[in-house]
């Protein structure tokens, strides 16, 4: 889902 | 966690050290622009809304503690240390940044993942970043001098979003469900600014000379 992933990066 | 992206992280981070310590050693910043510094705290500000209340890793978060204290110590060294200010050339730092402000929030109201406050928030972030770089380099057009730190520093800054596109590249293909167009197109186009940077920054350290743009 796309707000999990996108926000594991800086 | 993969090869590009820490050394995306890393390029990212000696390129805020690198600031630093040119503007706290020398105590100048000459050639540098106010205006993309205080974009580049906006972004970290408008990004890391969720420091404290969604938990990544130790590391996510002592990054993004560093990135957000830097780039506010960075602005604050600009507006208000008693002896780096007087050498902050604001004639020559004159892009209407805030200008580009209102493109990239209606931009981030009508494309995103998702319409939350906090998503809304974190892509304006990415368009913003994509473009924070404009006014240093419209500066460095400008006052056509580049001294060492300051070609250094912007070398490194548009390297870490190129090391991140690989880390895209790689995510997309060993990780499914992997596609994030708006970072993408936004990181490709902040890379691209750059561009013509790293040609003359590559011309100047291949032949030795010192860094010329033209005019």
């Amino acid at each position: 889902q796309s707000d999990g992933i996108s926000k594991d990066e800086l | 966690m993969n090869i590009f992206r820490l050394a995306g992280d890393m390029t990212h981070l000696a390129s805020v050290l690198v600031l630093l310590l040119k503007i706290h050693t020398i105590k100048s910043c000459a050639g540098i622009s106010l205006k993309t510094q205080e974009l580049f705290a906006i972004v970290f500000l408008t990004r890391y809304l969720d420091l404290f209340t969604n938990f990544i890793s130790i590391y996510n978060t002592i990054m993004k503690l560093i990135f957000l204290g830097s780039s506010f110590s960075i602005v604050w060294y600009i507006r208000r240390h008693r002896v780096v200010r007087r050498s902050y050339d604001k004639d020559q730092d004159t892009f209407r940044h805030f200008f580009l402000m209102w493109p990239c929030l209606i931009l981030a109201i009508f494309i995103n993942e998702k319409f939350t406050l906090k998503e809304v928030m974190w892509t304006f972030s990415i368009y913003l970043e994509a473009i924070a770089i404009l006014p240093q380099l419209v500066m460095l057009q400008r006052t056509r001098n580049i001294d060492n730190l300051t070609g250094q520093y912007i070398f490194l800054l548009g390297a870490y979003r190129a090391f991140y596109i690989l880390n895209w590249i790689y995510r997309y293909f060993t990780e499914e469900h992997y596609v994030h167009w708006i970072t993408w197109v936004a990181g490709v186009i902040q890379t691209l600014l750059y561009g013509d940077f790293f040609y003359y920054y590559f011309q100047s350290w291949k032949n030795n000379v010192k860094l010329e743009l033209p005019a």
